[in-house]
C-alpha cells in the first residue's frame, strides 16, 4: 500500500504542469523516503529528475516500492478539479492498475475523488553523476524565466558565459544580437532579500551554448521556487534546479550545443 | 553553426 498527502495540493499541480510539456509519461517511483520521476524528452535532449522527501508529506506511507506508470497529461485534467487550496492524498495498491486521488476543500466542505488508470511504462532511466562544476549561480527564478523567453524572441541559442563578477546571456539571430549581464550581488547587503540576489560560484570561466526552447520549456516550474541554481560545467549538461523548501526539488539537465 | 549534443553523450544508461 502506498499512501501521501500533501497539505498544499496546488504544489503537485504545479509539479505536474512543470513536466508535462517535456515528457509525456513516466513512473514515479515510490518508496521508504519519497517519490521519484526521471524522464526524458522524445529528442533526449532534455532530462527531468523529480526527488520528493517523505518529510515534505503532511501523511507518508509505503510498505513496498511502487511504481506508479503515470501519463502526464490525464493525470493534469483530474488535477484541474482540484481547489486552489485543496489537500491531495494519493493511494495506490500494491499490484493495482490504478492511483486514486483524493481533493478535500480547508473545511472538508468539498471532497473529490478520482482514479487514474496507471500504464506500464518501459523507460531508459540515465545514471547521473555526482560532478563537480565550474560554475554555480543561483539568481531570482522570475529573472531566468524572463531573460529566456525575451532572448528567445531573438534567436533560438544562448551562449551563457560567467565569470566571477557576472553571468552573461548572449543571442543572435537574424535581426542582430545582443546580451543581458547579471552582475553577482554585494556581498555586504546584509538587508536585501537573499532569493533577490544574484550568487556566484565559481571554480573557472564557463561558456556553454543551449537552445532556448528547452530553457523556456523548464521556467514552467518558476512557480514552485523563488530561485534557481544553474549549474554549468565545460561540455556537459547544464542542470537548472528548482527547490522547493521542505518538499524536494525539481531538476533538468539540457545538453549543450556544440561549435562544429 | 552549432550542433545539439544528446544526453547520451554524457550520461550512460542504468
Amino acid at each position: 500500500m502506498f499512501e501521501c498527502a500533501l497539505i498544499q495540493g496546488e504544489l503537485f499541480r504545479k509539479l505536474i504542469a512543470s513536466v508535462q510539456d517535456l515528457v509525456q509519461d513516466g513512473n514515479f517511483m515510490c518508496d521508504a523516503n519519497g517519490i521519484s520521476l526521471q524522464g526524458m524528452d522524445s529528442s533526449h535532449v532534455a532530462l527531468v529528475a523529480l526527488a520528493l522527501k517523505k518529510e515534505g508529506f503532511v501523511e507518508y506511507r509505503c510498505d513496498r516500492d511502487v511504481t506508479l506508470g503515470i501519463n502526464f497529461a490525464n493525470l493534469a485534467k483530474m488535477l484541474k478539479c482540484m481547489g486552489a487550496k485543496d489537500r491531495l492524498s494519493i493511494r495506490a495498491q500494491d499490484e493495482g492498475d490504478s492511483a486514486s486521488f483524493v481533493f478535500e476543500s480547508e473545511d472538508s466542505s468539498r471532497v473529490s475523488n478520482f482514479e487514474l488508470k496507471l500504464m506500464q511504462i518501459d523507460q531508459e532511466q540515465l545514471g547521473v553523476p555526482e560532478t563537480q562544476y565550474k560554475a554555480v549561480i543561483r539568481m531570482p527564478s522570475s529573472e531566468f524565466q524572463r531573460i529566456c523567453k525575451d532572448l528567445s524572441a531573438i534567436g533560438d541559442t544562448v551562449s551563457i558565459s560567467v565569470t566571477k563578477e557576472a553571468v552573461k546571456f548572449s543571442v543572435g539571430g537574424d535581426i542582430g544580437s545582443g546580451d543581458m549581464s547579471l552582475r553577482q550581488s554585494e556581498s555586504g547587503d546584509v538587508d536585501g532579500d537573499d532569493s533577490e540576489k544574484v550568487m556566484i560560484e565559481l571554480e573557472e570561466p564557463v561558456q556553454q551554448n543551449f537552445a532556448l526552447r528547452y530553457l523556456n520549456n523548464f521556467t514552467k516550474a518558476t512557480a514552485l521556487s523563488k530561485t534557481v541554481t544553474l549549474s554549468l560545467g565545460t561540455d556537459m549538461p547544464l542542470v537548472t534546479e528548482y527547490k522547493m523548501d521542505n518538499l524536494g526539488s525539481i531538476r533538468y539537465y539540457l545538453a549543450p550545443k556544440i561549435d562544429e | 553553426n552549432s550542433m545539439q549534443m544528446e544526453l547520451s553523450t554524457f550520461f550512460s544508461k542504468v
